[in-house]
């Protein structure tokens, strides 16, 4: 269900985080 | 992305970020309560908001482990720890640059992991009120180091437990408006008692 202009959080194991906007699906 | 998701265990999901904040400009009289929403959207909501303020309220006791609940054996099912971050296997690697069996919550004395966090005020159980600076100081989450965690966040926010709201809000006629003081945020032009709207206060509290 992610679609261009979707705020997302991503996270990786360690604990490091992004707040980003998907600009493009594939 | 301030770094790279390649270990294969990283998660992403579709999050929703609103952040309210007071814009002021008592050149134009422009009190403005905005809404952003983390990303590209940032637009006034309502007009005539004076005052607000949020004050953040949390758990004294620092995160401790649960006890029985082994670190270091595949299998064993959580909580690890009474909440925040559990800290690796006393024998493994450090996560987020801290020492062997370190995380950013959880400290080695004595060869015992123990909390990284302090205890707050007169450490009972009520909620504490937080300080900017105790939310801005460290320890840091999942690591101390800025370059390699550019969003590296303060460990005692994982003890928010209620956020309390306070907003308040003004007539948007001036003749409504008494001179500045106890009921008025900003003066107005008002003279008498059958012309005037004092400010309105409201508080409330909402749990994470």
């Amino acid at each position: 269900g992610f679609k261009a202009g979707m705020h997302v959080l991503i996270m990786e194991i360690d604990g490091t985080w992004d707040f980003t906007t998907i600009t493009n699906v594939q | 992305l301030s770094g790279g998701y390649s270990s294969g265990s990283a998660m992403i999901t579709e999050v929703a970020a609103h952040t309210y904040y007071l814009k002021s400009d008592n050149a134009t009289n422009t009190y403005q309560l905005m809404h952003y929403d983390g990303a590209s959207t940032d637009l006034p909501i309502v007009d005539n908001v004076v005052k607000l303020n949020f004050q953040y309220f949390g758990d004294p006791q620092p995160p401790t482990l649960v006890p029985g609940k082994s670190l270091c054996v595949a299998g064993v099912k959580g909580p690890f720890t009474t909440y925040g971050p559990k800290p690796p296997c006393l024998a493994t690697a450090g996560t987020g640059g801290y020492a062997q069996g370190e995380n950013c919550a959880f400290k080695v004395v004595n060869g015992l992991q123990v909390p990284r966090l302090d205890v707050l005020g007169a450490g009972g159980v009520g909620q504490v009120e937080l300080t900017q600076a105790q939310l801005t100081d460290g320890p840091w989450c999942p690591g101390a180091d800025s370059t390699n965690y550019p969003n590296r966040f303060d460990a005692d926010l994982f003890r928010i437990r209620r956020v309390k709201a306070t907003m308040r809000v003004q007539s948007a006629v001036a003749a409504l408006r008494g001179p500045a003081g106890v009921l008025f945020a900003h003066g107005g032009t008002s003279l008498g008692g059958n012309k005037l709207a004092p400010d309105q206060e409201i508080q409330f509290s909402v749990t994470p």
